[in-house]
């Protein structure tokens, strides 16, 4: 959906897993 | 109505799925390149390669966890393919163009296939 209405956001979106140690 | 689309979203996805490879969660197939063997999952490639595609969509075939490739595949072009798609960043080093090329082609990634060729065409200064 790309309407008129439709609002960026530009920061993450989910959870950031680990790096592997 | 309106609608908020998270612009970070595809790749913040493919960075955990990165992440999730490189500790070996929820991998569910090892590739066999000549000796060399590399962890992943069966989406990734599959979503990536025509070849995986078509190996993993037969019913006899999706349940499989290791796949062979073809001997003459190159192990470093494969893993260069392999970085790229859980990365979108593809390496390309003009020592390895043609293996990263050729197996490209094998694995039906034709827009690689594509950015291979016009790269090897810039390259050559005739």
């Amino acid at each position: 959906y790309e309407g008129s209405n439709t609002i960026k956001e530009m920061g993450r979106s989910i959870h950031e897993i680990p790096r592997q140690d | 109505d309106s609608c908020i689309q998270f612009t970070r979203h595809a790749s913040d996805v493919l960075l955990n799925l990165n992440r999730l490879r490189s500790r070996d969660i929820l991998t569910d197939v090892t590739i066999l390149v000549n000796r060399q063997q590399f962890r992943a999952h069966k989406t990734v490639l599959m979503a990536c390669s025509g070849l995986f595609y078509s190996i993993f969509t037969d019913s006899h075939k999706c349940n499989l966890n290791a796949i062979s490739l073809d001997p003459k595949v190159d192990p470093e072009g494969f893993a260069i393919l392999l970085e790229f798609m859980y990365t979108s960043r593809l390496t390309l080093k003009e020592s390895l163009i043609m293996a990263i090329m050729n197996t490209a082609i094998y694995l039906q990634m034709d827009h690689v296939v594509d950015t291979c060729h016009r790269f090897i065409k810039s390259s050559d200064p005739s």
